[in-house]
Protein backbone atom coordinates (compact mmCIF):
# COMPACT_ATOMS: atom_id res chain seq x y z
CA UNK A 1 0.00 0.00 0.00
CA UNK A 2 0.92 3.62 -1.08
CA UNK A 3 0.07 6.17 1.09
CA UNK A 4 0.91 10.07 0.34
CA UNK A 5 -0.77 12.91 2.07
CA UNK A 6 -0.43 16.60 1.25
CA UNK A 7 2.72 15.90 -0.98
CA UNK A 8 4.39 18.63 -2.42
CA UNK A 9 7.72 19.57 -4.44
CA UNK A 10 8.67 23.26 -4.89
CA UNK A 11 11.65 24.16 -7.32
CA UNK A 12 13.58 27.36 -7.16
CA UNK A 13 15.48 27.89 -10.04
CA UNK A 14 16.53 31.94 -9.48
CA UNK A 15 14.07 33.88 -8.45
CA UNK A 16 11.34 31.63 -10.04
CA UNK A 17 9.52 29.11 -7.43
CA UNK A 18 8.19 25.99 -9.68
CA UNK A 19 5.52 23.98 -7.83
CA UNK A 20 5.59 20.87 -9.51
CA UNK A 21 3.71 19.10 -6.91
CA UNK A 22 1.16 21.18 -5.26
CA UNK A 23 -0.39 18.67 -2.94
CA UNK A 24 -1.57 15.67 -3.50
CA UNK A 25 -3.13 12.99 -1.74
CA UNK A 26 -3.29 9.31 -2.72
CA UNK A 27 -3.85 5.83 -2.25
CA UNK A 28 -2.42 2.87 -4.59
CA UNK A 29 -3.50 -0.26 -2.79
CA UNK A 30 -1.42 -3.76 -3.53
CA UNK A 31 -2.26 -5.11 -6.55
CA UNK A 32 -3.35 -1.85 -8.22
CA UNK A 33 -3.10 -0.70 -11.81
CA UNK A 34 -3.64 2.64 -12.44
CA UNK A 35 -2.52 5.42 -14.99
CA UNK A 36 -1.63 9.17 -14.05
CA UNK A 37 -2.23 11.12 -17.14
CA UNK A 38 -2.51 15.02 -17.36
CA UNK A 39 -0.78 17.78 -19.76
CA UNK A 40 3.07 18.41 -20.39
CA UNK A 41 4.54 20.06 -17.14
CA UNK A 42 1.92 18.98 -14.78
CA UNK A 43 4.07 17.01 -11.98
CA UNK A 44 3.61 13.52 -13.44
CA UNK A 45 6.97 12.82 -13.39
CA UNK A 46 7.69 14.57 -10.37
CA UNK A 47 5.26 12.42 -8.42
CA UNK A 48 6.54 9.24 -10.17
CA UNK A 49 10.35 10.12 -8.80
CA UNK A 50 8.14 10.69 -4.96
CA UNK A 51 6.63 7.54 -5.44
CA UNK A 52 9.90 5.78 -6.28
CA UNK A 53 11.42 6.82 -3.28
CA UNK A 54 13.86 8.54 -6.29
CA UNK A 55 13.33 11.80 -4.59
CA UNK A 56 11.82 13.42 -1.55
CA UNK A 57 9.06 15.98 -1.07
CA UNK A 58 9.35 19.68 -0.18
CA UNK A 59 6.48 18.61 1.99
CA UNK A 60 3.81 15.76 3.02
CA UNK A 61 4.27 12.22 4.43
CA UNK A 62 4.83 9.08 2.04
CA UNK A 63 3.94 6.01 3.84
CA UNK A 64 5.27 2.62 1.60
CA UNK A 65 3.43 -0.38 3.15
CA UNK A 66 2.67 0.73 6.14
CA UNK A 67 6.51 2.54 6.93
CA UNK A 68 6.88 6.36 6.83
CA UNK A 69 9.85 6.44 4.21
CA UNK A 70 10.40 10.58 4.31
CA UNK A 71 12.25 9.76 7.50
CA UNK A 72 14.81 6.96 5.77
CA UNK A 73 18.62 7.21 5.16
CA UNK A 74 19.50 6.97 1.12
CA UNK A 75 20.70 3.63 1.79
CA UNK A 76 17.73 2.36 3.24
CA UNK A 77 15.81 3.80 0.37
CA UNK A 78 18.26 2.83 -2.00
CA UNK A 79 17.42 -0.91 -0.74
CA UNK A 80 13.46 -0.07 -0.86
CA UNK A 81 13.97 0.73 -4.54
CA UNK A 82 16.34 -1.91 -5.61
CA UNK A 83 13.98 -4.49 -3.86
CA UNK A 84 10.48 -3.53 -4.01
CA UNK A 85 10.60 -1.13 -7.26
CA UNK A 86 11.21 -1.42 -10.94
CA UNK A 87 11.14 1.92 -12.77
CA UNK A 88 10.63 2.86 -16.50
CA UNK A 89 12.24 6.07 -16.85
CA UNK A 90 10.98 8.48 -19.13
CA UNK A 91 14.29 9.33 -20.49
CA UNK A 92 15.31 5.43 -20.73
CA UNK A 93 18.74 6.56 -18.50
CA UNK A 94 20.34 3.64 -19.99
CA UNK A 95 24.29 2.68 -19.54
CA UNK A 96 25.61 4.01 -22.98
CA UNK A 97 28.77 1.74 -22.87
CA UNK A 98 27.18 -1.27 -21.39
CA UNK A 99 24.81 -4.01 -24.07
CA UNK A 100 21.45 -4.38 -24.02
CA UNK A 101 22.09 -7.72 -21.78
CA UNK A 102 24.50 -5.77 -19.58
CA UNK A 103 21.47 -3.08 -19.15
CA UNK A 104 18.85 -5.27 -18.04
CA UNK A 105 21.07 -7.28 -15.39
CA UNK A 106 22.06 -4.34 -13.03
CA UNK A 107 18.88 -4.77 -10.66
CA UNK A 108 20.44 -8.35 -10.48
CA UNK A 109 23.71 -7.12 -10.02
CA UNK A 110 22.86 -4.72 -7.28
CA UNK A 111 20.35 -7.84 -5.60
CA UNK A 112 23.86 -9.98 -5.64
CA UNK A 113 22.61 -12.67 -7.78
CA UNK A 114 24.99 -15.27 -9.16
CA UNK A 115 26.22 -14.57 -12.94
CA UNK A 116 24.40 -17.11 -14.49
CA UNK A 117 21.60 -17.34 -12.77
CA UNK A 118 21.33 -12.89 -13.84
CA UNK A 119 22.45 -13.68 -17.58
CA UNK A 120 19.84 -15.92 -17.94
CA UNK A 121 17.02 -13.89 -16.16
CA UNK A 122 18.19 -11.13 -17.82
CA UNK A 123 17.80 -12.76 -21.59
CA UNK A 124 14.30 -14.07 -20.70
CA UNK A 125 13.84 -10.80 -19.85
CA UNK A 126 14.79 -9.24 -23.08
CA UNK A 127 13.29 -12.15 -25.17
CA UNK A 128 9.88 -11.20 -23.50
CA UNK A 129 9.93 -7.66 -24.83
CA UNK A 130 10.81 -8.84 -28.51
CA UNK A 131 14.90 -8.24 -28.13
CA UNK A 132 16.72 -11.24 -28.00
CA UNK A 133 18.84 -10.97 -31.05
CA UNK A 134 20.05 -7.47 -29.62
CA UNK A 135 21.60 -8.59 -26.56
CA UNK A 136 24.96 -7.46 -27.41
CA UNK A 137 24.36 -4.13 -28.87
CA UNK A 138 24.74 -1.00 -27.08
CA UNK A 139 22.33 2.16 -26.71
CA UNK A 140 23.48 3.71 -29.78
CA UNK A 141 22.98 1.16 -32.05
CA UNK A 142 19.22 0.14 -30.99
CA UNK A 143 16.25 2.59 -32.40
CA UNK A 144 14.56 4.69 -29.98
CA UNK A 145 11.78 2.20 -29.42
CA UNK A 146 14.44 -0.24 -28.93
CA UNK A 147 16.13 1.65 -25.95
CA UNK A 148 12.47 1.97 -24.39
CA UNK A 149 12.07 -2.15 -24.58
CA UNK A 150 15.35 -2.26 -22.68
CA UNK A 151 14.73 -0.09 -20.46
CA UNK A 152 11.01 -2.14 -20.08
CA UNK A 153 13.15 -5.25 -19.49
CA UNK A 154 15.30 -4.08 -17.02
CA UNK A 155 11.98 -2.37 -14.52
CA UNK A 156 10.82 -5.98 -14.88
CA UNK A 157 14.03 -8.40 -14.50
CA UNK A 158 13.70 -8.94 -10.28
CA UNK A 159 9.70 -8.75 -10.77
CA UNK A 160 9.58 -5.91 -7.96
CA UNK A 161 6.09 -5.32 -6.17
CA UNK A 162 5.76 -2.36 -7.89
CA UNK A 163 6.20 -1.22 -11.59
CA UNK A 164 6.42 2.63 -12.18
CA UNK A 165 6.53 3.41 -15.61
CA UNK A 166 7.40 7.23 -16.82
CA UNK A 167 5.82 6.77 -20.42
CA UNK A 168 6.56 3.40 -21.71
CA UNK A 169 5.50 3.16 -25.30
CA UNK A 170 6.12 6.77 -26.15
CA UNK A 171 8.69 5.32 -28.47
CA UNK A 172 6.61 2.60 -29.95
CA UNK A 173 4.30 1.96 -32.40
CA UNK A 174 0.31 1.16 -31.75
CA UNK A 175 1.03 -2.66 -32.13
CA UNK A 176 5.00 -2.81 -29.91
CA UNK A 177 2.98 -0.74 -27.21
CA UNK A 178 0.11 -3.30 -26.94
CA UNK A 179 2.40 -5.78 -26.68
CA UNK A 180 3.64 -4.30 -24.03
CA UNK A 181 0.59 -3.71 -22.07
CA UNK A 182 0.14 -7.60 -22.70
CA UNK A 183 3.27 -8.01 -20.36
CA UNK A 184 2.03 -5.45 -18.25
CA UNK A 185 -1.89 -7.20 -17.85
CA UNK A 186 0.36 -10.49 -16.78
CA UNK A 187 2.18 -9.05 -14.52
CA UNK A 188 -0.99 -6.77 -12.99
CA UNK A 189 -1.70 -10.79 -12.79
CA UNK A 190 0.58 -12.12 -11.14
CA UNK A 191 -0.39 -9.72 -8.30
CA UNK A 192 2.41 -6.46 -8.69
CA UNK A 193 1.35 -2.91 -8.79
CA UNK A 194 1.67 -1.23 -11.83
CA UNK A 195 1.49 2.63 -12.08
CA UNK A 196 2.01 3.87 -15.15
CA UNK A 197 2.00 7.85 -16.92
CA UNK A 198 0.79 7.73 -20.26
CA UNK A 199 -0.40 10.43 -22.67
CA UNK A 200 -2.60 8.11 -24.91
CA UNK A 201 -5.46 6.97 -23.46
CA UNK A 202 -5.56 3.93 -25.64
CA UNK A 203 -2.79 2.86 -23.13
CA UNK A 204 -4.34 4.15 -20.35
CA UNK A 205 -7.51 2.17 -20.88
CA UNK A 206 -5.75 -1.07 -20.10
CA UNK A 207 -5.46 0.04 -16.17
CA UNK A 208 -7.91 0.08 -14.21
CA UNK A 209 -8.01 3.52 -12.77
CA UNK A 210 -7.08 6.69 -14.52
CA UNK A 211 -5.77 9.93 -12.04
CA UNK A 212 -5.60 12.82 -14.16
CA UNK A 213 -3.11 15.68 -13.02
CA UNK A 214 -3.26 19.44 -13.63
CA UNK A 215 -0.86 21.86 -12.22
CA UNK A 216 0.70 19.96 -9.72
CA UNK A 217 -2.66 19.07 -8.59
CA UNK A 218 -5.35 15.81 -8.54
CA UNK A 219 -7.81 16.63 -10.62
CA UNK A 220 -9.91 13.93 -10.89
CA UNK A 221 -9.74 9.77 -10.08
CA UNK A 222 -11.51 7.27 -11.72
CA UNK A 223 -11.76 3.67 -12.02
CA UNK A 224 -11.69 2.64 -15.80
CA UNK A 225 -15.18 1.32 -16.76
CA UNK A 226 -14.76 -0.88 -19.98
CA UNK A 227 -11.70 -2.98 -18.39
CA UNK B 1 12.60 18.27 -54.40
CA UNK B 2 14.42 15.93 -52.15
CA UNK B 3 14.63 12.39 -54.76
CA UNK B 4 16.41 9.12 -53.28
CA UNK B 5 17.15 6.43 -54.98
CA UNK B 6 18.33 2.74 -53.83
CA UNK B 7 18.95 4.04 -50.49
CA UNK B 8 20.32 1.48 -48.00
CA UNK B 9 21.88 1.36 -44.82
CA UNK B 10 23.80 -1.04 -43.53
CA UNK B 11 25.40 -1.77 -39.93
CA UNK B 12 27.62 -3.69 -39.08
CA UNK B 13 27.84 -5.22 -35.58
CA UNK B 14 29.90 -7.99 -34.95
CA UNK B 15 28.71 -10.94 -36.99
CA UNK B 16 25.39 -9.46 -37.76
CA UNK B 17 24.50 -7.22 -40.23
CA UNK B 18 21.31 -5.07 -39.56
CA UNK B 19 19.61 -3.85 -42.91
CA UNK B 20 18.40 -0.58 -41.47
CA UNK B 21 17.03 0.84 -44.99
CA UNK B 22 17.25 -1.77 -47.54
CA UNK B 23 16.46 -0.46 -50.74
CA UNK B 24 14.48 3.38 -50.54
CA UNK B 25 13.57 5.23 -53.58
CA UNK B 26 11.16 7.96 -52.17
CA UNK B 27 10.32 12.07 -53.68
CA UNK B 28 9.40 15.15 -52.15
CA UNK B 29 8.52 17.97 -53.59
CA UNK B 30 8.82 21.37 -52.25
CA UNK B 31 5.89 22.58 -50.03
CA UNK B 32 5.13 19.02 -49.41
CA UNK B 33 4.29 17.79 -45.74
CA UNK B 34 4.67 14.01 -45.41
CA UNK B 35 4.46 11.60 -42.81
CA UNK B 36 6.82 8.69 -42.23
CA UNK B 37 5.09 5.66 -40.01
CA UNK B 38 6.07 2.42 -39.22
CA UNK B 39 7.53 -0.14 -36.92
CA UNK B 40 9.86 0.07 -33.80
CA UNK B 41 13.01 -0.82 -35.96
CA UNK B 42 11.55 -0.61 -39.21
CA UNK B 43 14.29 2.69 -40.91
CA UNK B 44 12.52 5.27 -39.69
CA UNK B 45 14.77 7.58 -38.08
CA UNK B 46 17.99 6.20 -39.72
CA UNK B 47 16.14 7.32 -43.02
CA UNK B 48 15.53 10.64 -41.86
CA UNK B 49 19.42 11.05 -40.78
CA UNK B 50 20.11 10.36 -44.40
CA UNK B 51 17.30 12.71 -45.67
CA UNK B 52 18.90 15.57 -43.15
CA UNK B 53 22.49 14.67 -44.04
CA UNK B 54 23.27 14.20 -40.91
CA UNK B 55 24.16 10.50 -41.99
CA UNK B 56 25.89 8.83 -45.79
CA UNK B 57 23.95 6.21 -47.14
CA UNK B 58 25.64 2.39 -47.59
CA UNK B 59 24.37 2.83 -51.24
CA UNK B 60 22.33 4.46 -53.43
CA UNK B 61 22.03 7.85 -54.35
CA UNK B 62 20.93 11.47 -52.40
CA UNK B 63 19.98 14.58 -54.71
CA UNK B 64 18.74 17.77 -52.81
CA UNK B 65 17.73 20.18 -54.76
CA UNK B 66 19.26 19.28 -58.12
CA UNK B 67 22.24 18.80 -56.61
CA UNK B 68 23.75 15.44 -55.64
CA UNK B 69 25.20 15.49 -52.26
CA UNK B 70 26.34 11.93 -51.75
CA UNK B 71 29.63 13.45 -52.92
CA UNK B 72 29.63 16.45 -50.94
CA UNK B 73 32.12 17.16 -48.23
CA UNK B 74 31.45 16.98 -44.57
CA UNK B 75 31.68 21.09 -44.65
CA UNK B 76 29.96 21.39 -47.80
CA UNK B 77 26.91 18.83 -45.67
CA UNK B 78 27.20 20.69 -43.34
CA UNK B 79 26.70 24.38 -45.03
CA UNK B 80 23.34 22.72 -46.54
CA UNK B 81 22.26 21.46 -42.57
CA UNK B 82 22.34 24.75 -41.36
CA UNK B 83 20.79 26.41 -44.01
CA UNK B 84 18.11 24.19 -45.44
CA UNK B 85 17.16 21.81 -42.47
CA UNK B 86 15.68 22.00 -39.28
CA UNK B 87 15.89 19.18 -37.33
CA UNK B 88 13.50 18.05 -34.41
CA UNK B 89 15.59 14.23 -32.91
CA UNK B 90 13.83 11.84 -31.32
CA UNK B 91 16.38 12.45 -28.38
CA UNK B 92 16.03 16.38 -28.56
CA UNK B 93 20.08 16.35 -28.50
CA UNK B 94 19.66 19.44 -26.15
CA UNK B 95 23.23 21.59 -25.06
CA UNK B 96 22.63 20.36 -20.74
CA UNK B 97 24.50 23.22 -19.78
CA UNK B 98 23.18 25.94 -21.55
CA UNK B 99 20.10 27.49 -21.02
CA UNK B 100 16.44 26.95 -23.19
CA UNK B 101 17.05 30.15 -24.92
CA UNK B 102 20.74 29.45 -25.68
CA UNK B 103 20.19 26.12 -26.86
CA UNK B 104 17.30 27.76 -29.22
CA UNK B 105 19.74 30.15 -30.33
CA UNK B 106 22.75 27.44 -31.84
CA UNK B 107 21.63 27.49 -35.47
CA UNK B 108 21.99 31.31 -35.16
CA UNK B 109 24.93 31.03 -34.03
CA UNK B 110 26.16 28.65 -36.49
CA UNK B 111 24.43 30.87 -39.16
CA UNK B 112 26.32 34.16 -37.83
CA UNK B 113 23.51 36.24 -36.47
CA UNK B 114 24.26 39.08 -34.32
CA UNK B 115 23.39 38.61 -31.03
CA UNK B 116 20.26 41.13 -30.16
CA UNK B 117 18.83 39.88 -33.63
CA UNK B 118 20.00 36.22 -32.15
CA UNK B 119 18.13 36.54 -28.78
CA UNK B 120 15.21 38.11 -29.96
CA UNK B 121 14.19 35.32 -32.82
CA UNK B 122 14.80 32.62 -30.02
CA UNK B 123 12.76 34.43 -27.42
CA UNK B 124 10.04 34.16 -29.90
CA UNK B 125 10.73 30.86 -31.16
CA UNK B 126 10.46 30.04 -27.54
CA UNK B 127 7.11 31.66 -27.05
CA UNK B 128 5.23 29.76 -29.83
CA UNK B 129 6.01 26.24 -28.17
CA UNK B 130 4.39 28.05 -25.41
CA UNK B 131 7.83 28.09 -23.29
CA UNK B 132 8.78 32.13 -23.04
CA UNK B 133 8.43 31.86 -19.13
CA UNK B 134 11.01 28.91 -19.08
CA UNK B 135 13.26 30.85 -20.88
CA UNK B 136 16.64 30.56 -18.12
CA UNK B 137 16.08 27.12 -17.01
CA UNK B 138 18.66 24.02 -18.30
CA UNK B 139 16.89 20.85 -19.67
CA UNK B 140 17.22 19.38 -16.09
CA UNK B 141 14.73 21.47 -15.08
CA UNK B 142 12.25 21.19 -17.79
CA UNK B 143 9.77 18.23 -17.90
CA UNK B 144 10.23 15.45 -20.82
CA UNK B 145 7.50 17.75 -22.86
CA UNK B 146 8.81 21.03 -22.19
CA UNK B 147 12.74 19.64 -23.41
CA UNK B 148 10.76 18.21 -26.83
CA UNK B 149 9.33 22.05 -27.24
CA UNK B 150 12.48 24.10 -26.99
CA UNK B 151 14.14 21.52 -29.56
CA UNK B 152 10.97 22.32 -31.88
CA UNK B 153 11.67 25.62 -30.98
CA UNK B 154 15.45 25.21 -32.10
CA UNK B 155 14.42 23.40 -35.45
CA UNK B 156 12.15 26.64 -36.30
CA UNK B 157 14.50 29.19 -35.25
CA UNK B 158 15.85 29.43 -38.41
CA UNK B 159 13.02 29.42 -40.54
CA UNK B 160 14.49 26.17 -42.41
CA UNK B 161 13.00 25.39 -45.93
CA UNK B 162 13.10 21.60 -44.85
CA UNK B 163 11.96 20.48 -41.49
CA UNK B 164 12.44 17.25 -40.69
CA UNK B 165 11.17 16.16 -36.89
CA UNK B 166 11.25 12.73 -35.49
CA UNK B 167 8.28 11.88 -33.01
CA UNK B 168 8.46 15.76 -32.41
CA UNK B 169 5.00 14.95 -30.12
CA UNK B 170 5.79 11.62 -28.32
CA UNK B 171 6.41 13.36 -25.11
CA UNK B 172 3.46 15.73 -25.46
CA UNK B 173 -0.23 15.83 -23.89
CA UNK B 174 -2.70 15.40 -26.79
CA UNK B 175 -3.51 19.06 -26.26
CA UNK B 176 0.07 20.42 -26.28
CA UNK B 177 0.61 17.72 -29.76
CA UNK B 178 -2.83 19.29 -31.18
CA UNK B 179 -0.83 23.09 -30.86
CA UNK B 180 2.68 22.02 -31.98
CA UNK B 181 0.52 20.42 -35.14
CA UNK B 182 -0.78 24.29 -35.55
CA UNK B 183 2.60 25.71 -36.34
CA UNK B 184 3.81 23.47 -38.91
CA UNK B 185 0.42 23.98 -40.36
CA UNK B 186 1.36 27.32 -40.21
CA UNK B 187 5.38 27.06 -41.42
CA UNK B 188 3.59 24.46 -44.43
CA UNK B 189 1.61 27.33 -45.40
CA UNK B 190 4.53 29.33 -45.35
CA UNK B 191 5.75 27.32 -47.98
CA UNK B 192 8.01 25.23 -46.12
CA UNK B 193 8.66 21.18 -46.56
CA UNK B 194 8.02 19.14 -43.75
CA UNK B 195 8.39 15.30 -42.99
CA UNK B 196 7.70 14.28 -39.57
CA UNK B 197 8.08 10.67 -38.08
CA UNK B 198 5.15 9.60 -35.85
CA UNK B 199 3.48 6.75 -34.33
CA UNK B 200 -0.10 8.63 -33.43
CA UNK B 201 -1.92 8.45 -36.74
CA UNK B 202 -4.11 11.58 -35.25
CA UNK B 203 -0.78 13.48 -35.38
CA UNK B 204 0.23 11.81 -38.90
CA UNK B 205 -3.56 12.77 -40.00
CA UNK B 206 -2.57 16.34 -39.96
CA UNK B 207 0.20 15.49 -42.93
CA UNK B 208 -0.79 15.18 -46.50
CA UNK B 209 0.66 12.14 -47.01
CA UNK B 210 1.78 9.26 -45.30
CA UNK B 211 4.83 6.88 -46.13
CA UNK B 212 4.60 3.58 -44.27
CA UNK B 213 7.71 1.88 -43.39
CA UNK B 214 8.34 -2.14 -42.56
CA UNK B 215 11.87 -3.90 -42.32
CA UNK B 216 13.82 -0.78 -44.21
CA UNK B 217 11.39 -0.69 -47.31
CA UNK B 218 8.40 1.48 -48.25
CA UNK B 219 5.63 -1.12 -48.02
CA UNK B 220 2.97 2.10 -48.64
CA UNK B 221 2.59 5.87 -50.03
CA UNK B 222 -0.64 6.89 -49.77
CA UNK B 223 -2.27 11.02 -50.09
CA UNK B 224 -3.93 11.36 -47.07
CA UNK B 225 -8.15 12.20 -48.57
CA UNK B 226 -8.95 13.71 -45.56
CA UNK B 227 -7.21 16.53 -45.49
N1 LIG C 1 24.17 2.84 -35.06
C1 LIG C 1 23.55 1.71 -35.27
N2 LIG C 1 24.22 0.55 -35.25
C2 LIG C 1 23.58 -0.61 -35.46
N3 LIG C 1 22.29 -0.75 -35.70
C3 LIG C 1 21.55 0.36 -35.72
C4 LIG C 1 22.13 1.64 -35.52
N4 LIG C 1 21.14 2.56 -35.60
C5 LIG C 1 20.01 1.89 -35.83
N5 LIG C 1 20.25 0.56 -35.92
C6 LIG C 1 19.29 -0.50 -36.19
O1 LIG C 1 18.70 -0.24 -37.46
C7 LIG C 1 17.29 -0.55 -37.40
C8 LIG C 1 16.48 0.70 -37.73
O2 LIG C 1 16.71 1.66 -36.72
P1 LIG C 1 15.90 3.03 -36.71
O3 LIG C 1 16.41 3.84 -35.54
O4 LIG C 1 15.95 3.67 -38.04
O5 LIG C 1 14.41 2.54 -36.44
P2 LIG C 1 13.07 3.38 -36.17
O6 LIG C 1 12.12 3.01 -37.24
O7 LIG C 1 13.38 4.83 -36.00
O8 LIG C 1 12.56 2.78 -34.81
P3 LIG C 1 11.79 3.47 -33.54
O9 LIG C 1 10.38 3.58 -33.95
O10 LIG C 1 12.03 2.44 -32.48
O11 LIG C 1 12.45 4.77 -33.25
C9 LIG C 1 17.01 -1.07 -35.99
O12 LIG C 1 17.02 -2.46 -35.97
C10 LIG C 1 18.15 -0.51 -35.20
O13 LIG C 1 18.47 -1.32 -34.11
N1 LIG D 1 14.76 19.74 -11.59
C1 LIG D 1 13.80 20.66 -11.81
N2 LIG D 1 14.05 21.94 -11.55
C2 LIG D 1 13.12 22.86 -11.79
N3 LIG D 1 11.92 22.63 -12.30
C3 LIG D 1 11.61 21.38 -12.58
C4 LIG D 1 12.52 20.33 -12.35
N4 LIG D 1 11.94 19.16 -12.74
C5 LIG D 1 10.73 19.48 -13.19
N5 LIG D 1 10.52 20.81 -13.08
C6 LIG D 1 9.31 21.54 -13.43
O1 LIG D 1 8.24 21.03 -12.68
C7 LIG D 1 7.04 20.94 -13.48
C8 LIG D 1 6.57 19.51 -13.52
O2 LIG D 1 7.55 18.71 -14.18
P1 LIG D 1 7.28 17.20 -14.50
O3 LIG D 1 8.53 16.66 -15.18
O4 LIG D 1 6.81 16.51 -13.31
O5 LIG D 1 6.09 17.28 -15.56
P2 LIG D 1 5.38 16.16 -16.41
O6 LIG D 1 3.95 16.17 -16.06
O7 LIG D 1 6.12 14.87 -16.29
O8 LIG D 1 5.52 16.69 -17.90
P3 LIG D 1 5.77 15.93 -19.30
O9 LIG D 1 4.44 15.40 -19.70
O10 LIG D 1 6.22 17.05 -20.16
O11 LIG D 1 6.80 14.89 -19.13
C9 LIG D 1 7.42 21.49 -14.85
O12 LIG D 1 7.06 22.82 -14.99
C10 LIG D 1 8.92 21.34 -14.89
O13 LIG D 1 9.51 22.28 -15.71
MG1 LIG E 1 7.16 13.66 -17.59
MG1 LIG F 1 13.20 6.17 -34.45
Amino acid sequence: LISVKGITKIYQVGVQEIRAVAGVDLQVQNNEYLSIMGPSGSGKSTLMNILGCLDTPTSGSYSLNGEEVSGLRDDELAFIRNKEIGFVFQTFNLLPRASALQNVELPLIYGGVPSDERRERAGKALDSVGLADRASHRPSELSGGQRQRVAIARALVNNPSIILADEPTGNLDSSTGNEIMDIFKEIHSGGNTIIMVTHEEYIAEHSKRIVRLLDGLISSDKQVVNN
